[in-house]
């Protein structure tokens, strides 16, 4: 493993952590989608179905449960322990989903190293994750400010993002790994956030910069 | 025969 893959996933583990601490400090989901954080169930079981048929590493393997049980953990604390139903902010967590969930079975069935259910869901689940944060976003972009929470959970989402692209090149010259959809896929997600941090720049600190006297 | 690339990352 390079040190690029490394900070990746430090950095996506990171987020979650500040996510859950965040939560549960303040008992509070406010500003948090929850349709973002079921679309990245979704992603993580679809993604690790291959815990029960491939063993890579114990690294590997202790990632991906925690990713799989921090997802729905974070979902229970959505939903039940802090709900939002109270709340009239949910209605800004109106994104239509059931367009993403579509087209990412539609490309995973168009493209796929195999045609069969495990490496369909894989690819499925790449092409998910590259769009899951949209809710998100688009909840941030309706509110029109976002708050510390927000800003850092979707900056360390970001940074792992971008660690990933310096990894994909070591690997390819390194150890001549490419994995097209990977990195296709990953690229789609990594211009989103980069989009989202350039209207967030423009909007928040630049607007907050020229407020002060 | 095995898949041609190793879905080794996270």
């Amino acid at each position: 493993m390079n040190i690029f893959r490394i900070l990746g996933d430090l950095s996506h583990l990171t987020s979650i952590i500040i996510l859950l601490h965040t939560i549960n400090t303040n008992k509070s989901t406010t500003g948090i989608s929850l349709k973002t954080q079921i679309l990245y169930v979704i992603v993580f079981i679809t993604r690790y179905l291959d815990l029960f048929t491939k063993f890579i590493s114990v690294y590997n393997t202790l990632m991906k449960i925690f990713f799989i049980i921090s997802s729905v953990y974070i979902v229970y604390l959505i939903q039940y322990k802090y709900s939002q139903k109270h709340m009239v902010k949910q209605d800004l967590d109106n994104f239509k989903v059931e367009y993403l969930l579509a087209g990412s079975l539609l490309a995973s069935l168009i493209f796929n190293y195999k045609f069969t259910p495990l490496e369909i869901l894989w690819s499925f689940s790449l092409w998910l994750e590259s769009v899951a944060i949209l809710p998100q976003l688009m909840m941030l972009t309706r509110t029109g400010e976002a708050d510390m929470l927000t800003t850092n959970y979707i900056f360390c989402l970001g940074l792992y993002r971008a660690f990933y692209i310096p990894n994909w090149f070591y690997r390819y010259f390194a150890e001549g790994h490419f994995d097209k959809l990977a990195v296709f896929t990953g690229l789609i997600q990594t211009l989103l956030y980069s989009d989202f941090f350039y209207i967030y720049y423009k909007n928040v600190i630049q607007a907050r910069s020229s407020k002060l006297p | 025969s095995e898949s041609d690339v190793d879905h080794d990352e996270l």
